[in-house]
């Protein structure tokens, strides 16, 4: 699961039989209180009520495999929106996809354009102004219009019955083993280059004293030991395992330091399997300038690796293009790594960015993101609003 | 080349929970994804919000809110705009 807190936003992704929407009003809660976001549902904050008022609130999820394992109000989607309705005055569920196949829910909240305050579960006076709405209900990408933030896209990948093989890269047991493996060819390495820049000034057993560890062993030998203690604090082995996989599998490689040379991955190998990540992609630092706040972009990853259940989900807000990566690349780097038997896209885009009608670069975008290598697209459901548009594709191996 | 500069992100590890997590019994990966915006964009907060609004919000204070959702921190990377949790489950 992954939390992504901004200046203006939060953004909560979690997995399994996490009860996600009972959080809700207490995130709304601290908002008010440890922020001061303006609430309108009580006089002051010593009311425990009081809660901020949210601009928008969106929530969406894929169809459960085992529904009747969740808990709270996520046992289906009818309770969901059921609890969002009795909080917010205005939102609107929907549903993308085939109905007797993979699909996705969507709920969002039309964006708030006065102060008049949302619903809350104790808020039954206030509850009968209804918010002020002069746009058709829209999603995440309206949010970017609506709010000024004209040039991000959100792209969302969700991929089940990944490739057995290939999902035993997510196994504690597998990366234990890459790990040794890499550290002992490492450890090669260093002893050969040290034998080469040495040459004949000292034989080979002098560094037998050195690499006398087992070849298994977590520690690389030639690294001193006050490093290593270090190193050891700064870290665990979920993390370190997690680093290790997320450069074994190509992860690392979505969003290249070549090109985005300031970002970061922070990654976690599960016990005993099952993987996720953060990376967060600093655009280059332009001193003075009003869009630096909105240049930070996050990518971000989960994976559920058995069999029975096997999942991927992949999700960046990086925009496609523009000296980076296509977003087609993206998902067909994405795509690879995980080798999914079969995988939903949905894209988000405001349309002063990319207009299908009146940008042609637009088009081939989309022409592009059609033929995804070793997969035949299904489906294409567009969402076609007036101020952005929001794109489902669905894909099966061929 | 790889040359981090003062915008890389800095990373803090929650060894208390990271160290010993056992997800033998976590199953079924499609998450749910909640999204709750307080303000049209960064430089839009309303007066009397914090600068930094919800980023000047402390871990301890989230965590109450993760028990919620039956999530705990296991890292946080910070960055100047954004902060990224990675959480448990």
């Amino acid at each position: 699961s992954s939390m992504f807190v901004f200046p203006h936003k939060l953004i909560l992704k979690t997995c399994g039989t996490t009860t996600l929407l009972l959080g809700l009003h207490r995130l709304l809660r601290i908002a008010a209180e440890h922020a001061g976001f303006p609430f309108h549902n009580a006089k002051s904050l010593d009311d425990i009520h009081a809660a901020a008022t949210p601009y928008r609130v969106f929530y969406s999820r894929k169809n459960f495999l085992f529904p009747h394992k969740q808990r709270g109000p996520h046992r289906s989607w009818k309770q969901e929106v059921k609890y969002l309705d009795d909080m917010f005055e205005g939102g609107s569920a929907y549903m993308v996809g085939k109905m007797n196949g993979d699909h996705w829910y969507l709920y969002i909240t039309s964006p708030r354009t006065s102060l008049t305050p949302p619903r809350t579960p104790d808020d039954g006076k206030l509850s009968a102004n209804p918010v002020s709405t002069h746009r058709i209900p829209t999603g995440r990408a309206s949010i970017f219009n609506g709010g000024l933030e004209c040039n991000d896209e959100t792209l969302e990948i969700l991929m089940t019955d990944l490739d057995p093989e290939n999902a035993k890269k997510f196994y504690l047991e597998h990366a234990s083993a890459v790990a040794s493996t890499r550290l002992s060819e490492q450890a090669q390495e260093a002893r050969q280059m040290a034998i080469d820049s040495l040459g004949d000034f000292l034989s080979d057993d002098t560094f037998d004293v050195f690499s006398n560890g087992s070849d298994s062993d977590l520690h690389d030998p030639h690294t001193p030991l006050s490093e290593q203690v270090e190193t050891e604090c700064l870290t665990t082995e979920g993390h370190a395992l997690g680093t290790v996989v997320s450069d074994a599998c190509g992860l690392s490689d979505v969003y290249p330091t070549s090109k985005y040379p300031d970002a970061r991955i922070d990654a976690y190998l599960f016990t005993p399997c099952g993987f996720s990540a953060n990376g967060i992609i600093p655009a280059p630092q332009k001193h003075g300038n009003d869009d630096d706040a909105r240049s930070t972009h996050y990518f971000t990853v989960h994976v559920t690796p058995e069999p029975i259940c096997s999942f991927a989900s992949f999700e960046t807000n990086v925009p496609g293009g523009q000296n980076g990566r296509e977003t087609s690349e993206i998902i067909d780097h994405v795509v690879q790594i995980f080798k999914p038997g079969r995988f939903s896209v949905t894209l988000f885009e405001a349309k002063s960015v990319h207009t299908y009608d009146e940008v042609p670069a637009g088009v081939g975008r989309s022409k592009r993101m059609e033929k995804i290598q070793g997969y035949r697209r299904i489906d294409r459901i567009v969402h076609d609003f007036d101020d952005y548009e929001l794109v489902f594709r669905y894909y099966e191996r061929e | 080349t790889f040359s981090p500069s003062e915008g890389t992100p800095h990373l803090t590890i929650n060894h208390d929970v990271a160290a010993d997590l056992d997800s033998t019994n976590a199953f079924e990966g499609p998450e749910k994804l909640l999204e709750v915006w307080f303000a049209p964009n960064p430089k839009a907060l309303p007066s009397g919000v914090n600068p930094n609004g919800l980023k000047s919000v402390s871990n301890e204070t989230w965590v109450g809110m993760l028990d919620m959702v039956n999530c705990k921190i296991l890292s946080v990377l910070e960055a100047e705009h954004m902060d990224a949790y990675l959480l448990s489950e």
